[in-house]
């Protein structure tokens, strides 16, 4: 019932009870929803393709749809430098951001421990879900190299028929991912390289977190279940959102810098000064 | 040369496609972190030296400490009164980029090189909801600055912590005088203005009761009923007047 809006001088981040509903820049409008999903792992003996488990080289999820988390508090926070809201949820927590005199939306997330009492393996993704057209075209980069097209359920070289319709169109994104219409191009920059991909209309989806149970033969021996003092482990990392017009190539050419940017973030030094006053200094 | 060789040599090992993809098992991941860690530990040696000898100060020695985790944990600017961040942008042209230090709260200064004093803010870093094993730190909030970087250059921002904020008052004895006077309200977000026992604070005025020298957010039960970030916002209408 209550709107609430982190703003720039560049874009606008509508945000209700639900959660993250639009971005608003001055030309244009996007719908946007940003939400955890997790996916459950199969358990499977491994003895042939249909028994297979999810494991540390396999992504192989028991169903067609993921999971989704749902928040459980909204908070949000103002201030000259930044702006943010701070959501979360039982296992994984978010905080958008959008700073003065930048162009995009910085989310910050912390995932884990992945709970597994139920004895089910997770795996967790972050979707963004907008109002683009896309039919199934989205792009990433390829292990920083080119960036290349790629179309739900197909190949360029030959007929393609995926036994497994999730997994199969997952990529590598080693630096940015994108989708876009006539009018949008919205980008997700990563921090790390993350499994990319874009199974509905306008979403875009990046797995940040797994916690497996079972091995999957393929020759490591070993779940994929990394723990430490007992529990599994948190992971913290960083997208950053453009909100792009796909026939500026001012804002493309941005879009390279950003994704640089964000790959090879400053080098911080923290030093004592205890024994320098300001003046000195 | 034989610390730059050591990372040299963790990175090679870094190619095989088990460390790349995370298919090796867990005891090799271990001993892959030990490699890598321990290398770029030694490698900082020279960034170090060579920031040193960049900022061409042979007067003040500073110790550069980098911290490579990313979580809200440093122990230098915790503990510091007075620290100086310095950025190094790896970039060929001119960046804006946000800096957020961990640090106690309290009141700091951001200075640039040329002594202009950077816009900064505050922000207190979220607790886990869940009880978990979290960062080893003592630091409670995370000051934000954006830094205006050349292409390859490194900049030295110096941050002071004013002394105004640490007279003894803590969160705690808010607390304790708020409950003393039987208030049912939970205080957040205490700001000190002023010299002990001669300032005056008016709080809100949904509140009844006043605080001495203390400027309060108060939050009702009724407030977290509604929900936090309702009340956030109601926080940002309140006019905090002070005498």
């Amino acid at each position: 019932s209550e709107e609430y809006y982190l703003e720039n001088e560049f874009l606008k981040l509508r945000s209700d009870d639900t959660g993250v509903t639009h971005m608003i820049l001055p030309d244009r409008t996007t719908n946007l929803r940003i939400q955890f999903h997790y996916w459950t792992g199969c358990s499977g003996d491994n003895t042939n393709t249909t028994t297979r488990s999810s494991g540390a080289y396999i992504f192989r999820p028991e169903t067609d749809k993921p999971y989704p988390l749902e928040y459980n508090s909204n908070r949000i926070v103002k201030g000259e430098v930044v702006q943010e809201i701070r959501a979360e949820s039982d296992t994984a927590s978010s905080t958008f951001r959008v700073y003065g005199g930048l162009p995009f939306i910085e989310h910050d997330f912390v995932v884990g421990p992945i709970p597994v009492d139920d004895k089910v393996g997770k795996e967790y993704v972050i979707r963004y879900d907008t109002n683009v057209g896309n039919d199934g075209v989205f792009f990433t980069d390829s292990n920083g190299r080119q960036v290349l097209k790629r179309k739900l359920n197909e190949r360029p070289q030959w007929n393609l028929t995926l036994a497994e319709p999730i997994a199969g169109n997952y990529y590598p994104v080693t630096s940015k991912v994108f989708l876009e219409d006539g009018h949008t191009r919205i980008t997700v920059l990563v921090d790390r390289s993350e499994g990319g991909t874009s199974l509905v209309q306008g979403g875009i989806e990046l797995m940040v977190h797994r916690r497996l149970l079972h091995d999957d033969a393929f020759g490591v021996g070993e779940a994929l279940n990394e723990v430490a003092q007992g529990e599994g482990l948190v992971v913290r990392g960083r997208h950053r959102l453009l909100n792009l017009n796909p026939n500026d190539e001012q804002e493309t050419l941005s879009e390279k810098k950003y994704a640089l940017q964000t790959h090879y973030e400053p080098i911080v030094f923290v030093s004592k000064a205890e024994h320098i006053s300001y003046e000195s200094w | 040369k034989f610390v730059i060789d050591e990372l040299k040599s963790a990175m090679g090992v870094m190619q095989h496609h088990d460390a790349i993809t995370g298919t090796e098992k867990q005891h090799v991941a271990h001993d892959y972190e030990r490699l890598l860690d321990n290398a770029v530990e030694d490698a900082l040696l020279v960034a170090r030296q060579g920031i040193s000898k960049l900022s061409k100060s042979e007067k003040y020695q500073f110790n550069y400490e980098r911290c490579r985790l990313n979580e809200s944990s440093c122990a230098t600017s915790e503990d510091s009164q007075q620290f100086v961040v310095t950025v190094y942008n790896p970039l060929g042209w001119n960046t804006l980029e946000p800096i957020r230090i961990p640090v106690l709260d309290g009141e700091y200064e951001v200075y640039a090189p040329n002594g202009e004093k950077v816009t900064s803010q505050l922000l207190d870093i979220p607790n886990p909801v869940r009880k978990i094993p979290t960062r080893k730190s003592g630091a409670t909030h995370e000051l934000t600055f954006i830094a205006k970087l050349h292409p390859l250059s490194i900049k030295s921002f110096f941050i002071k912590k004013m002394q105004r904020t640490r007279r003894g008052i803590d969160y705690r004895s808010i607390k304790n005088y708020w409950s003393n006077i039987g208030s049912p309200y939970i205080v957040e977000n205490i700001d000190y203005v002023g010299n002990i026992g001669t300032d005056k604070i008016v709080v809100p005025s949904h509140v009844s009761g006043t605080g001495s020298n203390i400027n309060f957010d108060v939050l009702t039960d009724e407030d977290l009923n509604v929900g936090r970030a309702e009340n956030m916002r109601n926080r940002d209408k309140v006019p905090r007047n002070m005498e």
